[in-house]
């Protein structure tokens, strides 16, 4: 319902965006 | 107040009133799983937060106003926590774990999770003030992002990282508070980013000493 434009590839999830995987 | 200011907020108050001010049965769940259980470093966090919150909200819009940054703060509180548990259940599908002990004790990744969630809440009561006061009301544009980063001391940078997996994890956030993280998101990759101290200076420096093939381009550039 919006256009955000999500970038974010499925390998990458909050944990890796702070290194915790 | 306008009907869609009004609007905002009733939309936001509905989201989160099944939502409680403590952590859910299974965000709770989440935290007995942890190698190390966060529960009372998030609660202490929260609470040193709120103190630093309410007592800048207090300077920015009055004295006499310090209740409304006490209700902002405890509705963002709801939201961190709503948000939280989304990004977890989410990562416990992609990952197939439920041990999130490095990320739950991670004061940044908390710290940013609940500048995000505030940020949603002052977004929604911001319209208010604009329309309520024609625009011109000084205290209000004082709570404008970036200024729960100061608030929180927190880098732009890390507070980066949290938006799009925030806006993934709740699907029920307004077209317009979309909007406006999405504002937040430009600012800080075009300028806010960039300033001196950010953390991104010394990832770019990491990048590069670890034999990235690509040359690195330097901050000026």
């Amino acid at each position: 319902s919006h256009d955000y434009h999500f970038g974010l590839e499925d390998h990458e999830g909050i944990s890796e965006l702070f290194d915790c995987d | 107040i306008s009907s869609s200011a009004m609007t905002s907020i009733q939309q936001l108050k509905g989201d989160l009133i099944s939502t409680g001010d403590k952590p859910s049965s299974n965000l709770d769940t989440y935290f007995k799983n942890c190698t190390v259980d966060p529960t009372q470093d998030v609660l202490k966090r929260l609470e040193t937060l709120e103190k630093a919150f309410s007592q800048r909200f207090g300077q920015a819009v009055g004295p006499r106003c310090v209740v409304l940054g006490e209700q902002r703060f405890s509705l963002g509180v709801r939201q961190y926590y709503k948000v939280m548990e989304a990004m977890l259940k989410s990562e416990e599908k992609r990952l197939s774990v439920q041990n999130f002990s490095k990320l739950l004790n991670d004061s940044t990744f908390h710290t940013s999770l609940l500048a995000c969630a505030l940020e949603v809440v002052m977004a929604a009561y911001g319209g208010v003030s604009r329309y309520n006061h024609g625009g011109g009301d000084q205290a209000e544009t004082d709570v404008c992002f970036p200024w729960i980063l100061d608030v929180f001391n927190l880098a732009a940078f890390d507070f980066y990282k949290v938006i799009e997996s925030f806006i993934k994890a709740d699907p029920t956030l307004s077209k317009d508070i979309v909007k406006h993280l999405e504002t937040c998101e430009n600012l800080i990759m075009e300028r806010i980013a960039w300033r001196t101290g950010s953390p991104l200076f010394e990832l770019l420096r990491q990048e590069h000493e670890g034999g990235a093939a690509e040359q690195v381009e330097t901050p000026a550039s």
